[in-house]
């Protein structure tokens, strides 16, 4: 089963 | 004192219909730079990054930064009302709480404005650091609006992989399955044909495919897209906005469990 990421885990807010 | 004057105003109102179904409100941010924005969709999964630099304005005024929060769908509808010939003039006061579209038809002869009101939002800005990428693949972006859609008929989500045979886009779903493989074609007549990899490693990477079908509606903004690749990162889809700047999508990946 594929689990869609976020783009938190790979960017942070500024 | 804000105010920007675009001769090409199709071109906002492509920038508005590439968008609009991403993302609901955002802040346009207007500095001595250009006219730039960020945003995510409400799920996190994909970013939009736009940016007009001021350069590519026939005129750009701004004497302070301002950060304007509009609701883009209620802004697309407001710039449906410009023809495609016409010129667009956008301007904002200091400490207003809206901002004037403006619409010269070529000949002078038709002249609208619109208001819209702005609204306050909680913007979430998100640092993205410059990357290094496995792979960068330059294509027509008819094309990959094409093999987007064509595969989104039989799966939910794309995996692209770029190997030294090309880059291969592939999809499963219940009636099968499908790939296309794109390779490397810089013997075109017109270079906005061409389809040009650079790769320095091999990746494969899973995204969901409605997004990707959401970015494939900046295609009339750009004859080529570059899709920019790394195995620990989100693709970038940026299509060039020709003298002026770019719009920029992020997706993040699906991983398998």
């Amino acid at each position: 089963h594929e689990t869609q990421l976020r783009l938190e885990a790979f960017y942070s807010f500024n | 004192m804000f105010e920007l004057r675009l001769e090409q105003g199709s071109l906002l109102k492509k920038v508005m219909e590439a968008i609009k179904d991403l993302v609901n409100d955002a802040n346009f941010d207007c500095s001595a730079t250009g006219f730039s924005m960020q945003a995510m969709d409400s799920s996190h999964v994909a970013l939009v990054a736009l940016l007009l630099r001021s350069e590519g304005f026939e005129h750009y005024r701004c004497d302070r930064n301002i950060s304007m929060g509009i609701n883009l769908a209620n802004m697309a509808k407001i710039l449906k009302c410009a023809g495609n010939d016409d010129i667009v003039t956008v301007k904002a006061d200091d400490g207003t709480d809206s901002v004037t579209f403006m619409f010269e038809s070529p000949t002078q002869d038709k002249i609208s404005d619109f208001e819209l009101k702005l609204m306050d939002i909680d913007s979430e800005h998100l640092g993205i650091p410059e990357a290094e990428y496995d792979a960068i693949v330059r294509m027509p972006s008819a094309e990959f609006a094409r093999i987007c859609k064509d595969l989104s008929s039989i799966g939910d989500t794309v995996v692209i992989s770029v190997t030294k045979e090309g880059v291969k886009f592939s999809t499963r779903g219940d009636i099968g399955t499908a790939n296309i493989v794109c390779r490397q074609n810089t013997s075109v007549d017109k270079p906005e044909e061409a389809t040009i990899i650079e790769m320095k490693e091999m990746v494969s990477l899973t995204f969901a495919l409605r997004y990707m079908n959401s970015f494939a509606k900046a295609t009339p903004l750009a004859s080529q897209v570059t899709i920019s690749l790394s195995s620990d990162l989100p693709v970038v889809v940026e299509y060039k906005i020709a003298e002026m700047g770019y719009i920029r999508f992020y997706l993040a990946p699906k991983i398998e469990e």
